[in-house]
Parts: structure tokens; C-alpha cells; sequence
């Protein structure tokens, strides 16, 4: 069973896009996954309809009270499950500040009822290399790596890659990347650069799929919907849906 | 002497974006700031051809080892001063955890040297509240809030809107806020909607200059420029000449 962290620092990629719109495609394809939300701005929660929940539920009941993973799961509006997030989840970080073992609280809370239903897990991760994130990358054992068209987000990428391969050494095992372009705009001649400079650098690690700008897909969570629920033959529906396929056939998720 | 913090803990809104180029029209209106790179992503660095300089340079000289802030400052290709960021910058949270007085090191480092020069400092935040974004807070006493034209980052405004009150209690003073809309793009209704959101939220606080979409916005920190030197007659130079006429003139930078 897959464990994904969705992770980039780069602020703005696309992370909680590529979640939300992931998670509903491959519900689509009779492979619900459960998500966790491990960013405190709760983003992919709010695009579920899940405000900040009643204190304690959540995350945060897990860092806080030790409540086991599988008695947090909420629906969601299109058919999978999800672990929401709140801003109480920000505290994580002071909580536990430089303490190596909280990094690894994650790993040892996959209860196998959680990880027993076979479900791919995706968690959506805040940008910035802390503790939150630390405990999702330690967690998996694949990164989904968001990166939107442009020179600053490209640059993300190569500071990112080093992080990985650093905690490879430290892990002693490899993670599975694949690199997803997204807001990529065919009008643009700098998109077209962005992808190619990604394909010289890391090869068979950057998708097929492209994900292009579109305007169903900034729209849909003000809706609280993912975009095959606002907008089915938009755009964005299809290249969420080609990204899905393109990830099952290659056994991303397996 | 006008000590500002480019902040919202939303990523990819246009904290950089905004930063390079206010800082390059103030510079062609005969302001040239100084600008503070505290993200450790050192974006904002980059965009001014300073690539991770060498070791003990730059902001982290400050924090690690208390070099004065006048000593790092560095030329910029445009003409204004900065002080670089480096990778080396993320272990600062870790360095100091939740101590309190950590967050004060800025604000006591603003040496007379650096603001006798009469020149408004702007600092680039990353998208995290942690130690280093709260020195930039607790140093400044303005904010600059960009938002870019989606849902998800009008929903950031909200909570960081609630995060200020609550610093505002605890230091007794109020901040002088700005809102700048980003990444309006006149085709899309959802642009629209947003702005007036934020109009109707937050009233007079919210910037007449919007900054459109534009490509060479995205592109000139490719090639290390602001937008000014890479594309004079871009609408993306057009906007944020406009914003920078309409912030001096309301003596934000008084
Ligand atoms: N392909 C796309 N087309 C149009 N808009 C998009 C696309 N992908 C993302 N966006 C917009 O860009 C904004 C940023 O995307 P998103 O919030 O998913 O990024 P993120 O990496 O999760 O951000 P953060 O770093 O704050 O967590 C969103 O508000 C969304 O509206
Ligand atoms: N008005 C605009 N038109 C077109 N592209 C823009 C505009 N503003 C910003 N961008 C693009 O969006 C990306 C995100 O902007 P930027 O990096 O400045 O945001 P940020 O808030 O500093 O991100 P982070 O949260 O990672 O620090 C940039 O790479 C830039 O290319
Ligand atoms: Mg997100
Ligand atoms: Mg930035």
C-alpha cells in the first residue's frame, strides 16, 4: 500500500490542487485513497467542506492526543476519506521543535486498520521542511512533487532533490519521485522551457501528463468541490484524470 | 523610517514578485529601499543574481553569529541594497525553537547605522509563521499582504488577519496594513469576485492597483532582472510602477 507525500517547499505549486483533484480522480477509478491534511492553513479540508473542525478532531488529535489515525477518518463530498487539518496543527512545530523522534510519530501511528484497506494514502503537505512535513516524508515511500511553470518553482526543485537525497542516506532507502508540471500555460513560451529543463535534469521522473492553467480548477474548492464535480468537461477534469491513469498504469499507487 | 514586512502564509502569492519589483520602481522614483531576504528559499536573493553566497554571509551571519546588518549589505543590479538569504537560514527555527527572545533579534539588530540612511526597508517573508517570519513582524510596524486573485489565498487573508490582531495585543501597537491583489487576470470572473471580496472585507486596506497577470512578471528573475530592466514597457512594469506611485503617495513609506 502506497504512502505519498505531496511535497514541495516552493509556496504555490499546486500541492492541495493536485490533491484534491488526485484523490477525486482516482475515486473516479475505483481506487479511493485516504488523504491526510498535514498543512495547518487546512486548504485541501476547506476544498472537502471541512472547516476547523470541533478542537481536537483531526491531526492535531493525533500529535495531541495520541488518537489512532483510523477513528479520524471523515468523508468527503466526492467518496473518499480524509484526515482534515486545522491551524492548531502549528503548534506541531513548537511542540516539538528539533526533537528527532517526533519526526517519526507518523510512521508508528499507520495503524494497520488504516493501512489494511488497501487504499493509497496522499497527504498534503504545507511548504516548509518541518516537522509536519518531516513526519510525512518519513512516512512514505513516494513524493509526488508539484512544480507550476515558472523559474522560481524550477529552482525549488533542485534544492528539494538535494533535501531527498539527504534523507535517503540517513533512511538508508530510496523514495519513488514523480515530478507533475502544473499551471502550465501552451500560450507561454517560458512554460515550454520549464518542462523542457525539467525532462534534461530529471528524465523519466517528470510525468507526461501536463497539468494546464485553468480556471475551473482556481474555482473549484471556493465551491467545495474538486474540479470532475464543478466542471467535468473541463480542461482540468481531463489532465487530472490522463495524470491519474498515467500514475495507476506506471504502479505509482501500488 | 518605514520598516515593512511582505507577508502572507499562503504560498505563491507574489511575496517575491512583489518585493523585486516595489523595490526596483521605489529605486527609479528615487526611493531605493533595502531590502531583507528572510526566506531561506533566497529567492528574492537569486532574482538579484546572489546566488548562496559564501558560507556565513548574508542574514544567517546575522542571526548565527551577530554580525551587524549594515556590514552584509550587498549591491543589487538595479541600484537598491539587499541582504541575502541562504539555505543555511532554515536551521534559525530550529536554533531557536519557541523562544520567545529569538523573535526579537531583528528588531534589536536594526542598528542605527542601517536606518539613519532614511531608506524603507522591505523584507521578504517565506510562507511560514515560524521564528523567522515573526522577526520580521516584531521588526516591522507595516505590512504588505499580497493576495493573489484565487479562493485558497483570499481564505489565507482571513486567518492571517486574525494572526495580527492577536500580535497587535500582545506588542500594544497596530499595524499599517496594505492588501495588493496579484495575479488578476481580466478574463477570468473569479478575478473579479475576489477583489471585491476583499474590498467589501477589508475596505481601504486593499490596494486600488491591481498587479495583472503578466509573463514577464514570471520570467525576469529568470534572468536575474526586475521586471523595469527586462520589460520597460510590460503591463507587469506598468502595475507595479502604479503600485509603488500609490504607496509613497499615502505615505506607506514615511
Ligand atoms: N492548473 C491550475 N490552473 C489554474 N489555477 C491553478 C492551477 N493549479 C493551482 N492553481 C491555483 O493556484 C493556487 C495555488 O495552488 P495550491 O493552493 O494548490 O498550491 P499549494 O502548493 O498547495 O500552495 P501552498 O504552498 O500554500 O500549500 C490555487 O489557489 C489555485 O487556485
Ligand atoms: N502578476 C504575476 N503574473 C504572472 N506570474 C506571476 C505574477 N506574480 C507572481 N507570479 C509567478 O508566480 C510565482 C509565485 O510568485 P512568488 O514566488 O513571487 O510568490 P511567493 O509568495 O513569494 O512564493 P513563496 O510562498 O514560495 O515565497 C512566481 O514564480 C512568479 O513567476
Ligand atoms: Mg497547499
Ligand atoms: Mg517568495
Amino acid at each position: 500500500m502506497a504512502v505519498i507525500a505531496v511535497f514541495n517547499q516552493k509556496g504555490g505549486v499546486g500541492k492541495t490542487t493536485t490533491c484534491l483533484n488526485l484523490a477525486a480522480a482516482l475515486t473516479r477509478a475505483k481506487r479511493p485513497p485516504i488523504t491526510l491534511d498535514l498543512d495547518p492553513q487546512a486548504h485541501l479540508s476547506l476544498a472537502c467542506r471541512i472547516r476547523d473542525g470541533a478542537l481536537g478532531t483531526g491531526m492535531v488529535a493525533f500529535f495531541k492526543n495520541k488518537t489512532p489515525l483510523s477513528q479520524l477518518l471523515r468523508d468527503t463530498p466526492s467518496g473518499w476519506k480524509i484526515i482534515p487539518s486545522s491551524l492548531e496543527l502549528s503548534k506541531v512545530d513548537a511542540l516539538y521543535g528539533s526533537d528527532a523522534k517526533a519526526a517519526t510519530l507518523l510512521r508508528q501511528g499507520l495503524d494497520p486498520d488504516l493501512t489494511a484497506r488497501g487504499a493509497p494514502i496522499l497527504i498534503d503537505c504545507c511548504p516548509m521542511l518541518g516537522v509536519l512535513t518531516l513526519n510525512a516524508l518519513l512516512a512514505s515511500d513516494r513524493v509526488l512533487i508539484p512544480v507550476s511553470a515558472d523559474f522560481l518553482s524550477l529552482e525549488g526543485v533542485h534544492k528539494l532533490d538535494g533535501a531527498l537525497r539527504v534523507l535517503e542516506k540517513k533512511l538508508g532507502r530510496i523514495y519513488r519521485q514523480r515530478i507533475v508540471v502544473t499551471r502550465f500555460d501552451p500560450r507561454r513560451k517560458l512554460s515550454y522551457e520549464i518542462y523542457e529543463k525539467l525532462k534534461e535534469r530529471y528524465g523519466a521522473r517528470v510525468c507526461n501528463t501536463r497539468i494546464c492553467e485553468n480556471a475551473a480548477l482556481a474555482t473549484s474548492p471556493m465551491h467545495g468541490q474538486d474540479v470532475f464535480s464543478y466542471a467535468e468537461q473541463s480542461a482540468g477534469a481531463a489532465d487530472y484524470k490522463a495524470l491519474a491513469q498515467e500514475l495507476l498504469a506506471s504502479g505509482f499507487f501500488e
